[in-house]
């Protein structure tokens, strides 16, 4: 596998920027539409006063998604892969060349919506934090477990549409997390009313001092 | 791309099956947790009795979705992946043998959740069926191109949870197909309420009689 090998490389050189101006990088990955960009937009109204955030993104096609978090007032960057279902070392490197990092704290990496194939390609970033909506159903992290196996914390999103559902149990779905021995925090959040960010946001400071 | 040109042969084989015994084979593709498996067992509760349905499933791991099919009384055979995060003609190739081809009316296909590789595999099939659901987001179609350009029919899934949400719109996500210069039929269904079944049975009774 010379394309992985080619991309580790390419990885550490993305880290050496990101370490040579102490940001952390933080990819995010989910199934299409569970709410990541959602997640940034709320995450930057609540902390972007006190952290400097930059964005970048990456789909298939569109600048939606970076638009979308310009509007919050915070630097974002698209990459359009065309028909790539992941980003790569490379992409990424090519995107962060054009963010000033010297004045960054924090770098969110959304990745194309797939929970398959960006858990297996390191971008040079610092942790993994995989999305999982209720909507989706709970037996997700059984099912794509290459994706939930690589996560350094689980969000359940949506969680304000809890009460609508009648089969998705979040303990359900962290048990299936557990079941592949991996200990990442579970947080329940909703990008719409707020629930839960404060553990979300905790654990990102949290990670933030640990990185420093 | 030897690849494709290897599937491509093993597909026309396959083909060749689903012809000789006149059985119909529908590739159903979304993401993860669109209703894919949720579509079948209420499609099987109301044409089950009038055809023979058979159905593939294919997942990374876990038998989970056939085992929902097998509950509703069809044979159904579980392709686990392992790391692939799409079905190929090869793997479906392996579980047709082991169905009864020579009775049954209808195969369907249900593949890996994933909105980007799977529409480009050829399994041998003759209809492409995309979901998208309301949950997801109405943009799925201009940020996943290469999916929905391949649908033969695209079903707006989980309809009934519209009246909750307040960003969902058809008419948006009709548009952005329709801006794909794809002129498939959108349904909008509910396999909880059955919202949408009667178009959905009509459509797929339809190719049915126009493959024979
Ligand atoms: N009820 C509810 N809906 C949400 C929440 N977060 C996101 N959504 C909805 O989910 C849909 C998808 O949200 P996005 O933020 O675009 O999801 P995404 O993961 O960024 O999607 P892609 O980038 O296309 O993979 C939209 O219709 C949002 O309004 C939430 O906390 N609660
Ligand atoms: N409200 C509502 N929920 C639905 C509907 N269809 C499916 N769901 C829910 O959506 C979740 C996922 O449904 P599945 O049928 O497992 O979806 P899938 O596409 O087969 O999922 P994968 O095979 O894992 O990709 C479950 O929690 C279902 O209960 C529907 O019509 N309405
Ligand atoms: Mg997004
Ligand atoms: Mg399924
Ligand atoms: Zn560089
Ligand atoms: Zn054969």
């Amino acid at each position: 596998q010379d394309l992985l090998r080619e991309n580790d490389r390419q990885a550490w050189h993305n880290r050496e920027h990101f370490d040579r101006h102490q940001v952390l990088a933080v990819n995010l990955m989910s199934s299409p539409g569970s709410g990541k960009t959602a997640l940034l937009e709320t995450t930057i109204e609540a902390i972007g006063h006190e952290f400097n955030i930059g964005v970048i993104e990456g789909d298939l096609e569109t600048e939606n998604d970076a638009q979308r978090i310009r509007a919050k007032g915070v630097p974002a960057i698209q990459i359009t892969t065309g028909s790539a279902c992941h980003l790569d070392a490379h992409m990424v490197h090519g995107a962060l060349h054009q963010l000033d990092l010297e004045n960054l704290d924090i770098l969110f990496i959304e990745n194309v919506g797939n929970l398959v194939c960006p858990a297996s390609f390191d971008l040079g970033h610092h942790r993994n934090v995989t999305l999982l909506s209720v909507t989706e159903g709970d037996d997700k992290p059984a099912k794509y477990p290459v994706m939930f196996r690589a996560a350094d914390a689980m969000l359940i999103t949506k969680a304000d549409l809890l009460p609508v559902l009648d089969d998705f149990k979040c303990a359900n779905a962290e048990r299936n997390l557990r079941n592949l021995a991996n200990p990442a925090p579970v947080m329940e959040v909703s990008a719409k009313t707020r629930q839960g960010f404060n553990d979300w946001l905790t654990w990102l400071q949290r990670e933030l001092q640990s990185y420093h």
